[in-house]
C-alpha cells in the first residue's frame, strides 16, 4: 500500500505546473525514502529530475516499491479540481492499475476523490554522475524567469557567459540583439535576493530559449534558482521545493556543427 | 547553425 499526505497541497499543483509542458507522461517511482521522477522531454534534449523525500510529507507510507506511469495532462485535469488551500493525499495499492487523489478542505468538511488510470511506460533512466561544475550561479528565480522571457523575444538561443565579474545573458535575432548583465551581489539583506557566483573557471555556453522558458515555470516553487554550468555538459537548473526536495532540469548545450 | 545533442549522449541509461 502506498499513501502520501501533503498538507500543503498547493506544492503538488505547482510541481505539476513546472513539468507538464515539458513532459507528456512520466513515471512516479515510489519507495520508502520518497518519490522520484525522471523523464526526458519528447526530443530528448532536456531531462527533468524530481525528488520528494518521504520526511517532507505529513504522512508517508510505502510498503513496496512501485512505479506509477501517469499521463500528465490527465493529472493536470485532476489537480485543477484541488483548491490551493486543500490537503492532498495520493493513494495506491501494491501493483496498482489506478492512483487515487484525495483532496480535503482545511476544516475537513469537504472531501473529493479522483481515481486516475495508470499507464505502463517504458522509460529509460539515465545515470547522472556527481559533477563539479565550473560555475554555479544562485539568483532570484523571478529574475531568471524574466531574463528568459525577455531575451527569447529576440532569438531562439541564449548565450550564458559566467565569469568572476558576473553573468551575461545574451541573444540575437532578426530584429537585433539583447543582453542582460548581472553583477555578483556585494552585500545582501535577504539571501534570496542575492546573485552569488561560485566559479572555478569562466564558462560560455549556448542554450535553446524554449527550454529555459519551460524550466522557469518552476519559479513559484522557490524564490531562488541555481544554474550549474561546465563546458560541454548539460546545464542544471535547480529549484528547491521547501523542506521536501527539488526539481532539476538538465539541458544539453547547443554545439556548433 | 546548431546541432543539439540529446541527453543520451551525455548520460548513460541504466
Amino acid at each position: 500500500m502506498f499513501e502520501a499526505r501533503l498538507v500543503q497541497g498547493a506544492l503538488l499543483k505547482k510541481i505539476l505546473e513546472a513539468i507538464k509542458d515539458l513532459l507528456t507522461e512520466a513515471s512516479w517511482d515510489c519507495a520508502q525514502g520518497g518519490i522520484q521522477l525522471q523523464a526526458m522531454d519528447n526530443s530528448h534534449v532536456s531531462l527533468v529530475s524530481l525528488t520528494l523525500r518521504s520526511d517532507g510529507f505529513d504522512k508517508y507510507r510505502c510498503d513496496r516499491n512501485l512505479t506509477m506511469g501517469m499521463n500528465l495532462a490527465s493529472m493536470t485535469k485532476i489537480m485543477k479540481c484541488c483548491g490551493n488551500d486543500e490537503i492532498i493525499t495520493m493513494k495506491a495499492q501494491d501493483e496498482p492499475d489506478t492512483v487515487t487523489f484525495m483532496f480535503e478542505s482545511k476544516n475537513g468538511d469537504k472531501i473529493s476523490e479522483y481515481e486516475m488510470k495508470l499507464m505502463n511506460l517504458d522509460q529509460d533512466h539515465l545515470g547522472i554522475p556527481e559533477t563539479d561544475y565550473a560555475c554555479v550561479i544562485k539568483m532570484p528565480s523571478g529574475e531568471f524567469a524574466r531574463i528568459c522571457r525577455d531575451l527569447s523575444q529576440f532569438g531562439e538561443s541564449m548565450v550564458i557567459a559566467c565569469s568572476k565579474n558576473g553573468i551575461k545573458f545574451s541573444t540575437s535575432g532578426d530584429i537585433g540583439t539583447g543582453n542582460v548583465k548581472l553583477a555578483q551581489t556585494s552585500s545582501v539583506d535577504k539571501e534570496e535576493e542575492a546573485v552569488i557566483i561560485e566559479m572555478q573557471e569562466p564558462v560560455t555556453l549556448t542554450f535553446a530559449c524554449k527550454y529555459l522558458n519551460n524550466f522557469a515555470k518552476a519559479t513559484p516553487l522557490s524564490p531562488v534558482v541555481s544554474l550549474s554550468l561546465s563546458p560541454d555538459v548539460p546545464l542544471v537548473v535547480e529549484y528547491k521545493i521547501e523542506d521536501i526536495g527539488y526539481v532539476r532540469y538538465y539541458l544539453a548545450p547547443k554545439i556548433e556543427d | 547553425i546548431f546541432r543539439q545533442e540529446g541527453m543520451r549522449s551525455f548520460y548513460r541509461g541504466y
